[in-house]
């Protein structure tokens, strides 16, 4: 059931599948002797041609990176608009977003690592039980009611009871586009100030020592914390509460709706959390030009 | 099923 695409090389034009599709590149299955470097076009069943670089190749697969950033929703909703009214279906999505998961051991904050109409694949903090009821709650979208089918260390598949609609899933995607701070938007639209952080690497960035009034949620609670160290990578704060390594939290910074840090330090009462996906220097910036 | 990602990067190999 993968999508076919058509790749064009000068002259030759040959069928191919696509596994994956991303804003930078895909991962393709062809027969087509090819080496990496080498230039082709891609035709996606939609329409859209896009021009990429062969990055890495094994057997018939093959990734492709894009010459230029391209938006996925418009692809995505021209895939599903192509298809029959009655039958139209979503894709899988992968994503990056905060959820609330209820269990019947209460209620953690998760990841959502994607989302398909049938369901979902989380990180939590704790593994999940095989056929264990849940509710999940993607940041933005109303709760869920689902099956845990499988678990994998902290990844675990959740089932849904009755399937999400796309005309659901598509605005909160769209939100979620939209609402930033996605790295690769910012990034994508370039021209940022030159400082060392930008290669998301942090190597000479030894935090800032502030006294940033913040917050932190986790699962339902939600508590003050005083920020003293923020970097790109890493929050530091002081804080009360019994926490465990490992658990992730949502931290709340001025002008930053929240963003998931895990807990990978615990000092008495001084907390090290290492943020799951890296602040963008620009958004670091910001928070900083609010406090 | 194709999978469609959000993020920007190549899928790695």
């Amino acid at each position: 059931s993968l999508q076919p695409g058509a790749l064009i090389v000068g002259s030759i034009r040959q069928l191919c599948l696509v596994r994956k599709i991303s804003a930078g590149g895909a991962v393709l299955h062809a027969d087509l002797p090819m080496e990496e470097g080498q230039r082709l076009e891609l035709e996606l069943e939609t329409g859209e041609q896009l021009d990429g670089v062969i990055a890495w190749k094994r057997g018939l697969e093959f990734g492709l990176r894009f010459e230029e950033r391209i938006d996925i929703l418009p692809i995505l909703a021209r895939n599903l608009a192509s298809q029959p009214g009655e039958r139209r279906r979503m894709p899988r999505v992968e994503i990056a977003a905060p959820a609330l998961i209820e269990t019947g051991a209460g209620t953690e904050l998760v990841t959502v690592r994607d989302i398909a109409q049938g369901g979902s694949k989380v990180e939590t903090p704790h593994p999940l039980a095989v056929d264990e009821r849940v509710v999940l709650t993607p940041e933005g979208l109303r709760p869920i009611e689902g099956v845990v089918r499988w678990v994998e260390g902290r990844i675990a598949g959740v089932s849904f009871q009755a399937e999400l609609p796309w005309q659901e899933l598509i605005p909160w995607l769209r939100a979620r586009r939209d609402a930033g701070p996605a790295p690769f938007l910012s990034e994508a639209s370039g021209g940022e100030s030159g400082s060392a952080a930008r290669t998301g690497e942090d190597p000479v960035d030894p935090g800032l020592h502030l006294n940033l009034p913040a917050r932190v949620r986790e699962g339902t609670r939600r508590w003050s914390i005083d920020v003293s160290t923020l970097t790109t990578r890493n929050v530091e704060f002081e804080c009360f509460a019994a926490l465990r390594l490992g658990t992730l939290l949502w931290i709340v910074l001025p002008g930053l709706e929240g963003w998931p840090a895990r807990i990978v330090e615990i000092d008495g009462y001084r907390f090290t959390c290492e943020f799951t996906q890296p602040l963008h220097p620009a958004v670091l910036e910001r928070v900083l030009a609010l406090a | 099923d194709t999978v469609y990602s959000l993020s920007g990067d190549v899928p790695p190999l």
